[in-house]
């Protein structure tokens, strides 16, 4: 099923790409998920891709801002937290 | 990486992977 495979890349995946945006912060399934990783010490990288109220609980965490950059620049950071998280 | 994200969000999110791929970061989308 959709929510088992979900389940089992949510447990396979050593972090999360965190997508922030209006509709990620009323998606359940989003809740669901950052709440999962965060319960269970796992890394988040949030992306802001639109403006929205980031959760009190996210708000430690060092965010890749889309909104003030251009994508190349904001791409480009991103890249450098993820490979720095890969090795 | 898994992607968490919202369907409204999707095409921003599809053109990251294939970004991302490209940079040898591989990424989950359900």
């Amino acid at each position: 099923s959709w929510s088992r495979q979900v389940g089992r890349a949510l447990d396979m995946c050593s972090a999360m790409i965190l997508v922030l945006s209006p509709d990620g912060l009323e998606s359940e399934n989003v809740d669901d998920e950052w709440n999962y990783y965060l319960d269970n010490k796992k890394m988040i990288v949030p992306l802001l891709y639109r403006e929205c109220r980031v959760p009190f609980r996210l708000h430690k965490l060092q965010f890749i801002d889309f909104t003030r950059q251009s994508y190349d620049t904001a791409l480009s950071h991103l890249v450098s937290a993820l490979h720095v998280i890969q090795q | 990486f898994f992607v968490s994200y919202a369907r409204k969000d999707q095409p921003f999110v599809e053109q990251l992977a294939i970004d991302l791929k490209r940079r040898s970061i591989d990424v989950w989308l359900d």
